[in-house]
């Protein structure tokens, strides 16, 4: 047997507290506005009846839970690791690990979602499509955990400093080829679709031809906002995760924009949903997009 | 009679599995440690791989030498009798050759083998055979993991890898672990040391660097390895 010594790059300590503190602040302020967002689809379905049948909406919501459900189990992951049990460290691990991937989920269909309303446009109708959505969103989250679970892959996860000591101890997957595949692997995929969809939309966004002459260089800037908006409702802020190996800012920047998805969320959505009932509804690139899907399905 | 000329061949990456360990092919297998650098000549890494893991037993089965002395490799090899349950020291001081010295003996590095394990090799004879290398990989590809860069961008401390082979058998599950110490200078606060070994199941050339079994004991200048495990 060959043996060795490893030297590789670690966080200090300071840069570790600093990134857990972004992290609880963003994900503490995102689960605030999460909450926000749900009352304010339950409210709004209340007061109209358009939110009833619209699907649009609907996904928005159930990624919003999923996101807050994640942000809650990583709180109560990160703050109470110790007391828990083997068995419930294995259980919290396929729970956390169940919401992330529902997350992951409900941001490729967000994409899909868009996809059918930006890019396919005609022939979108499909019969009960968001029990459909909502089986696939929950459901193959729910087999990819069985399928994890039954390979006994999770429990206490360490996460040590240049010293060697522990700074961080979670229960989350242990088996690394379990987590390469459906949490690393998992979210490539629904990235690079996500990104895919995104590109094409942003593509229409800004080669469409505007049918506000004089007003250019303020649709300019619309269209860029939608394209961030859209951004964070896909999930392609996470995608920064794959530039962190480039330095320590890109770090911060990761850390802060994902852990505030939560807030993007909300803005986008009152964005999209207040305004819209008031104004022309021709005001933004995506509130035509979101018309035309209303009438699809009408 | 004019010994007839051995064809010219690419060790690194040319076909089939170069099993001779003379001299003469140690320095060619050894010549792919800097030629296989990333993104220049196509080696085949598992062939390389598997030659140096091949050495090792070739040390331990047929060897006939006792001590190896090569800028790259340096290695001891000796016969022990498995009825002393005393442990063993060997010092691995770099250029030089490994040579077993005494408990009181703390060169900077050194490694040492339990009783308990000398005692696990009773039942297979009354003598058994060690070998222990040293290997200067540099700073090509082989030995660095897939990719060539090892998991969170990390790389092997000077380059240098210890090789540890007992009789013909798998040594796991230690009580007592083999502790190896190597000695280096003081890392910056950003960078962190693990021990490691070679573990030949993983990876898809032959093998990546594993950390199963062994702790890593940071002290500064010296780091020490303990592993249940050959």
């Amino acid at each position: 047997t060959f043996f060795a010594l490893l030297l590789s790059p670690v966080l200090d300590e300071a840069t570790v507290q600093a990134l857990k503190r972004i992290s609880q602040a963003g994900c503490g302020t995102s689960m605030v506005f999460l909450a926000f967002t749900v009352v304010l689809y339950l409210v709004l379905r209340f007061y109209r009846q358009r939110f009833k049948s619209d699907d649009a909406p609907k996904i928005h919501v159930s990624l919003s839970v999923s996101l807050f459900l994640l942000n809650l189990l990583f709180f109560v992951n990160v703050e109470s690791h110790g007391q828990a049990s083997e068995a419930a460290c294995w259980v919290r691990g396929a729970v956390f690990h169940y919401f992330l991937l529902c997350t992951f989920t409900w941001m490729g269909l967000e994409a899909f979602h868009l996809y059918l309303l930006v890019i396919r446009v005609f022939n979108t109708y499909f019969r009960h499509y968001f029990l459909r959505t909502s089986l696939l969103g929950w459901g193959l989250p729910a087999l990819m955990v069985i399928s994890t679970g039954s390979a006994n892959s999770y429990g206490r996860y360490t996460i040590r400093n240049a010293k060697d000591q522990i700074t961080l101890e979670l229960c989350w997957i242990r088996n690394k080829a379990a987590l390469y595949i459906t949490v690393h692997g998992y979210f490539l995929l629904t990235f690079l679709f996500s990104a895919v969809v995104l590109g094409l939309v942003a593509w229409k966004i800004f080669t469409l031809p505007s049918a506000t002459a004089g007003k250019e260089h303020r649709q300019h800037w619309k269209g860029v906002l939608t394209v961030l908006g859209l951004s964070s409702l896909l999930g392609v802020t996470w995608g920064l995760a794959c530039l962190t190996p480039l330095g320590l800012s890109t770090v911060y920047i990761f850390r802060t924009l994902s852990s505030l998805t939560g807030v993007f969320i909300f803005c986008w959505f009152s964005v999209l949903y207040f305004p819209s009932q008031r104004a022309a509804p021709s005001s933004s690139g995506t509130a035509r997009a979101d018309q035309s899907h209303t009438m699809s399905h009408d | 009679q004019e010994e007839p000329r051995r064809a010219p061949r690419n060790v690194c990456g040319g076909p089939g599995v170069v099993h001779d360990f003379q001299k003469v092919d140690l320095h060619s297998a050894a010549t792919c440690f800097t030629k296989c650098q990333l993104g220049s000549n196509a080696c085949d890494l598992e062939k390389l791989h598997r030659y140096w893991l091949n050495y090792e037993s070739f040390l331990v089965e047929n060897s006939s030498e006792k001590t190896v002395n090569m800028s790259f490799v340096k290695t001891l090899v000796q016969d022990f009798s498995t009825d002393i349950s005393e442990e063993l020291h060997f010092s691995l001081i770099p250029d030089e050759v490994p040579k077993q010295i005494k408990k009181e003996d703390k060169p900077s590095d050194r490694v040492r083998l339990p009783g308990s394990l000398l005692k696990s090799l009773r039942d297979k004879g009354s003598v058994d055979r060690l070998a222990i290398t040293v290997l200067d990989i540099g700073p090509g590809n082989i030995f660095k993991g897939p990719q060539g860069s090892l998991e969170g961008g990390g790389r092997v401390l000077n380059n240098r890898l210890v090789g540890l082979s007992v009789g013909r058998t798998q040594i796991t599950g230690l009580s007592e672990p083999l502790e190896i110490t190597f000695s280096h200078r003081r890392q910056p606060r950003n960078m962190t040391l693990h021990c490691v070994f070679w573990d030949v199941t993983k990876g898809p050339t032959g093998g990546d660097w594993a950390s199963e079994g062994c702790l890593t004991e940071l002290r500064g200048e010296e780091t020490v390895c303990r592993c249940n495990h050959l």
